[in-house]
């Protein structure tokens, strides 16, 4: 499978609606402190259908839509989509691209979506197991499950091991 | 359960050996130990890390960039075990030094043949190492933006420069 | 006790207020609170941290850049608040970007006419910044031994590779 | 009071005896990862009483003392002295050069010394209360400090407002 591109509109930061392609090996992100750079990772796990508010650093889920600044207003709601081009067929289905799409708007509501037509959380996860792709996955790693590994908390060695084995 | 468990921690327990010496030492010793073998299904996985000659008791008497580089080596040798399509590294090379900072990058180069790498870092020798590089900023106060940087040193600090806005 | 350290924690807020707004920006809100009035001398101490416009829910909803720069200056307004002879900064500048490093260095500059600093880095720009720079590494396997540093840029990249042994 | 210098021997990876000297207001210690730069730090924690070996990254005290390499065996004993000029009388002592030393043997025994005169460890305590010096002082810090003070682990905050207030 390779990625092709992440789309972010109203999802915290990223009041914005911005595309950011993934076509090379290797892509780095840079910039401040503050910027938006782990909001990108955040959005990446949100999309893969992450349900634990705390591993994105939320109180509620509802924080991910942006919350406005003393300039601009909250957003109606958080879209974020991810698309694939589904070489070899690591994702068990016909399409060549696959598009996954997560919404949640203000009211609470929330949608996902594959190729643009609406399905449910677990028609996502479903596509991704045994890939090693997933919310939580051993492939998105930041320094503080660094420590978790190091420190072993809530047995996050054997958490690890078990996603690869 | 147990024997499939077994046969993949034994295969990642070798591929640490491997990947532990190539970022450290060729002559250093290290481990991956069951800590029950009659439980091998719930119990601790202890990692016995001796880089350089050294000898310590456990691994939480390393300084933080041996325990990130330890940390980086079963990384590593779980996705030689099941390769994983994409893998995102939010600042996790952040303790290292330079010397440590091209051990990971060349690792993360030789892995990109089965992989994609996303790469959040601040490190200067790591943006040098990636194929496309990304700038995140606040495009207005507390709204992210994103653009194609092209990254040559003095470059990438005035673009920094400029997207501190 | 409490009326004295009531009047402390009034000062250190009133510290907490310049300082924060000289690492980040002049018109920035941040705030110490104490959660239970009813009980000064136990309860929790809230720390609100509103960089560059922003509306946080909760210094958790930070970046580890701006995170770790809301530390600093609550650190140093302790220090307005009692300066201690000496202080030692084991690589807290790591998550920080270039601008915020040059930030922090200058902080430290200016209370260094009441204090001594010692500054652990792995940073090229604090390097620039110290008064004097001393070189540990490796004189033997295993064993730590300490040099002048003469720092210009070039000449640290050659020590190090030196001091990596 | 101004830090003059610190001598350590046979603690932790200085298996050498070796000076630093504080002669400036800002000091930097640079090297490569393990090299030993936070071990000055925990040298200067210990000497100043450090009684929780946690704190030092220990699983007992007397894992402080060189536990030798594969080329090297290990020392008979851990010392460590720091040397201060008492400017504006900060310590309740006549003296005007004052030296504390800790020494902690194989056996078990350890003594501690004021100017080469053996004391108590209450001596030395005593001499830095309300100095801002001390063991766990608001005035060392590293990160795992900066996260402590940041999640507010075991109130962290209040502590460390007491110790400046
Ligand atoms: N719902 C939201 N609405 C608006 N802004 C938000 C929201 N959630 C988080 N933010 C802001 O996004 C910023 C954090 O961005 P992020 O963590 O991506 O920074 P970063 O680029 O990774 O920085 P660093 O280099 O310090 O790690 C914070 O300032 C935070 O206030
Ligand atoms: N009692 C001991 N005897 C010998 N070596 C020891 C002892 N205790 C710790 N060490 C070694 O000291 C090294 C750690 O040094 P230290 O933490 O000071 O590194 P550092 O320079 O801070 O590195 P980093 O940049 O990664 O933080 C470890 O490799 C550890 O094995
Ligand atoms: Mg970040
Ligand atoms: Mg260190």
């Amino acid at each position: 499978m390779k990625l092709k591109s992440l789309e972010i509109n109203g999802f915290k930061s990223f009041a914005n609606h911005t595309i950011i392609n993934f076509n090379e090996a290797i892509t780095g992100i840079v910039g401040p402190n503050g910027s938006g750079k782990s909001n990108v990772v955040d959005a990446i796990r949100w999309v893969l259908g992450e349900q634990k508010g705390r591993e994105l650093r939320l109180e509620a889920m509802s924080d991910v839509i942006f919350n406005g600044t003393k300039k601009r207003k909250v957003a109606p709601l958080a879209q974020v989509s991810l698309s694939f081009e589904n070489t070899r067929n690591v994702i068990p289905t016909d399409y060549q691209n696959v598009t996954i799409s997560r919404l949640l708007y203000r009211s609470g509501e929330s949608e996902y979506r594959l190729n643009n037509v609406p399905c449910r959380l677990k028609d996502i996860t479903g596509l991704f197991l045994d890939t090693g792709i997933g919310s939580d996955s051993y492939a998105i790693i930041a320094l503080n499950m660094v420590e978790d590994l190091l420190s072993n908390k809530e047995n996050a060695r054997r958490k690890m091991f078990e996603q690869a084995a | 359960a147990t024997s499939s468990f077994m046969d993949s921690f034994n295969k990642v327990r070798g591929h640490f050996q491997t990947v532990f010496r190539s970022l450290f030492t060729e002559d250093d010793d290290c481990d991956l130990i069951l800590l029950d073998e009659m439980d091998p299904l719930e119990c601790d996985i202890d990692i016995v890390a001796k880089p350089k000659g050294k000898k310590p008791k456990s691994i939480s008497q390393l300084s933080g960039g041996e325990k990130t580089l330890t940390a980086i080596a079963l990384l590593f040798s779980l996705y030689l075990l099941k390769p994983a399509p994409f893998c995102i590294f939010d600042e996790v090379d952040a303790p290292l030094d330079d010397v440590n900072i091209e051990k990971f990058n060349r690792i993360v180069r030789k892995f990109s043949t089965d992989s994609q790498f996303i790469i959040i870092t601040h490190n200067k020798l790591t943006m040098a190492e990636v194929d496309v590089l990304y700038g995140v900023y606040m495009e207005e106060q507390g709204v992210s933006g994103v653009t194609a940087v092209d990254f040559r040193k003095y470059d990438y600090d005035n673009i920094l420069t400029e997207m501190q806005g």
